[in-house]
């Protein structure tokens, strides 16, 4: 299993849809400060089902909606997809078909929240639930946010127990 | 899963020590339950001890050596159970030249196990990355990706493009 | 006592919002008063916007955006009421290339206000510098002044001085 | 006034007598990871009083003390020594006459403390009101340490009036 494309509209500074095509390998992320880099980040985290509006740095789960420019207005809805290819074999079973997974999630300023799982709409739990086995998900450590390195070695010796878990 | 518990931590702890070696040259970390008896519920300590420095409390450590500690903690338990991909947000940022190199040569090996997404500003670690794209606020606060490189001698080329966008 | 918060309140209000258009190249930042009838006990909100975006909560704000506005809010305390010496432990590290040459710029203006010593791993930062001193542990686990030079032409060679040592 | 010398001895990682000299200006401190470069800060700031372990990285107050290496035993005391220049007139009344200020603050393994105003032993107190009007001192920002220049954006609206009080 690996991440084969993101689509990123409306969320954050990504206003226009913007897609993304990952190749296998290292991909670098460059570009000057305040222009993006970490919003790809919190778009991916979003996707996977993170439930915290703190964790993506706002106050409530709104902030993550293109709140507009000097020259833009705001819009009204966050969408991201996130592609996952060569999953066969790695699903739970009852997803067992599929040779790729679209995830994805939308935002409305109304406070409504849509998930789907190959554009068939769903609930979180069918997120977590396909992705239970696989390694990644919000509380795993496939993402390491900016200036948190650090909190894998985390202060309380309970916290620590994660790593393990999470590598059995 | 009490066997499962114990094997776990034993393989992570073996692995650990050796990613951190391959780190600091030497030296040796390793992870210690803090109530044997009972593997389940116990707290873990983490001790890092660089090369020829006294075996001491993680938080003594400096900002580099912190980072890279970490990062061998991380990259020990990918190297047992790899994660489909991975995104690291300028983990390179507290890191000296030289750890750079170190990081950047352990990461290549690592390309077999898990794919890396890496937002850097460093131009080591961007010549490293298979394929490279610039983010740019051509138009004040938005966010467009402005190109796709397949090779690093662009690295360098990218990152100025995004400034000047 | 009461007067004098409300004076300092709004020179350093005013002075934020000097020095960080000074690093943004326009926008604004402010402080707010949370609770304006009872200024001696009242919290204080900070706004930050810069060019072209939109007034927003400062958590929002990226990694180096985040550590330019707290630069502007210290240097702008520093330029009402200077301290003798001030020591800044790379507190360059979140920032591109670009915003490097502004810090710089700004840090060369405030020299006659107070001391500086930076902490720093990037070679433009230890360009400004009047005098520059490598720190090194010949000695594993020991640490040594190297080498003092009072010229920015040899930032370069101090610091892989330092390396190799 | 400025801070023209400093003198570590036995402090963290310094095990021998370290003597840096300070110009006026901008003075760039540059080294590998780990070679000692934050324990020059934690030094000043342990010198002007600061009490807490934690906040000089370690657990308890002997954690400053060099803890020794493959080749040198651990030592039984640490010592710093800061030394201030052009003073005059910005000293609270009592120490008037002084042209240079050395603050002396020593600990032994013993937990014995001990501090030296111009090599006279003195209490923390007596170094907290000489700096008193000064703007150095443990709680100002005259240090920002490794990692934490955001604290000055501090998140809880009360903790930010601190720099409007420094600054008046
Ligand atoms: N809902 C939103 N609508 C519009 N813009 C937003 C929204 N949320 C965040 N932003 C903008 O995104 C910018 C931050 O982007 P991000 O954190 O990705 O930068 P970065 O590229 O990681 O920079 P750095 O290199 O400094 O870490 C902020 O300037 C903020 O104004
Ligand atoms: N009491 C002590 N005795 C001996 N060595 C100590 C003591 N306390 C800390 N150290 C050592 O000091 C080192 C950390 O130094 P410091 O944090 O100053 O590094 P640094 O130069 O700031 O590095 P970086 O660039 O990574 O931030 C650690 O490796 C630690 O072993
Ligand atoms: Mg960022
Ligand atoms: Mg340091």
């Amino acid at each position: 299993m690996r991440l084969s494309k993101l689509e990123i509209l409306g969320f954050k500074s990504f206003c226009d849809k913007t897609t993304i095509v990952f190749q296998p390998g290292i991909t670098a992320v460059v570009g000057p400060n305040g222009c993006g880099k970490s919003n790809i980040s919190d778009a991916i985290q979003w996707a996977l089902g993170e439930q915290s509006a703190k964790t993506l740095r706002g106050e409530k789960m709104e902030d993550v909606i293109f709140n507009g420019t000097d020259n833009r207005k705001p819009l009204g809805m966050a969408e991201v997809n996130i592609m996952l290819t060569d999953v066969d074999g790695q699903l739970p079973a009852g997803f067992g078909e599929y040779k790729e997974i679209q995830i994805t999630r939308r935002l409305y300023r109304s406070g409504e929240s849509e998930y789907y799982i190959n554009r068939i709409p769903c609930r979180l739990k069918d997120i977590r639930d396909l992705l239970i086995d696989s390694g990644i998900g919000a509380k795993t450590h496939t993402i390491i946010e900016q200036g948190k390195m650090d909190q894998i070695l985390s202060s309380k010796p309970t916290d620590r127990r994660v790593i393990i878990e999470e590598t059995a | 899963t009490k066997q499962l518990f114990i094997d776990t931590f034993n393989t992570l702890n073996e692995t650990f020590n050796q990613v951190f070696k391959s780190f600091f040259g030497g030296g040796k970390a390793s992870l210690v339950l803090v109530d044997e008896n009972n593997p389940l519920e116990s707290g873990i300590e983490i001790v890092a001890q660089p090369t020829g420095k006294r075996l001491e409390n993680i938080d003594l450590l400096s900002g580099g050596e912190k980072a890279l500690t970490a990062i061998s903690l991380l990259f020990a338990s990918f190297l047992i159970k790899p994660t489909p991909f991975c995104m690291l947000d300028e983990i390179d940022a507290p890191l000296d030249e030289a750890n750079i190199g170190r990081f950047t040569n352990v990461l290549r090996t690592m390309v077999d196990k898990s794919q890396f997404i890496v937002i850097t500003h460093n131009k080591r670690t961007m010549e490293t990355a298979d394929a490279l794209y610039g983010v740019t606020m051509e138009e004040l606060g938005v966010s467009k990706i402005v190109s796709v490189r397949f090779n690093e001698d662009t690295a360098q080329r990218t990152e100025e493009e995004a400034m000047v966008a």
